[in-house]
């Protein structure tokens, strides 16, 4: 039930 | 002109063996300060951050800002060909911007080598991480991480760590069935390199794949502590310090319920 999450979902592109 | 003098050879070493499992290829940036390093894995799971500062080698030139994009795969069949008591010299020349030479110098100079290696045009994604104060870090000796990842990952892919001010318990369940490691705060200990230590605002329980927190454990040669730096529901911060010269750490996306 519990999805992997990508680090792009917490942090933005510089 | 870019030159970086390391007597300390063999850390390239192990950091090359920290990275190899989640990276082919990453882009060095030199500076003033030191070299840093920033990359995803394919998957953008998970991010390598890697800091040397310029004071902690033995000698540092960077004349003006340079970024390297360099393969990893080759960079460790060069490094494989010095020893490890070898001092280490990366060398980069303004005039020739497409390549980087490695030298290898024995200790008593009887034997020198220098490898020049193809740098590539990389178009790297960076993250702006922003200072965080986490609810809990988490201070243990980096073996014993290393020791708890394996066991783990014998029961299931995921980990489930949960920390309070007792302790650090991780939890894992599979076909076979489930397992508990509980580890506490350490009461007292003569070497602080053997202590858990937990500063911690608020509880924190958080579920991550097992496959990349062993893939960070490959650092473990590169410092006798970890630090585990967790707040809910955002990505976890594996941090090995790198003594005197500054620090590797993998930042790793929770699993979240949908």
């Amino acid at each position: 039930p519990q999805r992997q999450r990508t680090l792009t979902d917490f942090y933005r592109s510089v | 002109m870019f030159e970086a003098r390391l007597v300390q050879g063999s850390l390239l070493k192990k950091i090359l063996e920290a990275t190899k499992d989640l990276l082919t290829e990453a882009t060095f940036d030199c500076s003033s300060t030191g070299m840093s390093l920033q990359a995803m894995d394919s998957s953008h799971v998970s991010l390598v951050s890697l800091m040397l500062r310029s004071d902690g080698f033995d000698a540092y030139r960077c004349d003006r800002n340079l970024s390297m994009g360099i393969n990893l795969t080759s960079m460790t069949k060069i490094i494989k060909c010095s020893s490890n008591d070898d001092v280490v010299t990366i060398k980069a020349d303004d005039n020739n911007p497409d390549t980087v030479t490695f030298m290898f110098e024995s200790p008593n100079q009887e034997k020198v080598s220098d490898f020049e290696m193809k740098l590539m045009d990389l178009d790297t994604e960076h993250l702006g991480i922003p200072e965080t104060d986490y609810s809990v870090v988490v201070k243990m000796p980096a073996q014993e991480f290393q020791r708890v990842c394996r066991d783990m990952s014998q029961i299931g892919e995921s980990v489930t760590i949960c920390c309070t001010k007792d302790g650090i318990r991780f939890s894992a369940s599979g076909d076979l069935g489930t397992g508990n490691i509980k580890i506490a705060q350490s009461a007292n200990v003569d070497k602080e390199e053997e202590a858990v230590v937990i500063e911690m605002q608020e509880a924190v329980t958080l579920t991550f794949a097992l496959r990349y927190l062993n893939f960070f454990t490959r650092a473990t040669s590169l410092s006798g502590q970890v630090s585990l730096s967790m707040s809910p529901e955002v990505p976890l911060v594996v941090e090995y310090k790198i003594a005197d010269m500054g620090y590797m750490r993998y930042y790793l996306a929770p699993k979240i319920e949908d």
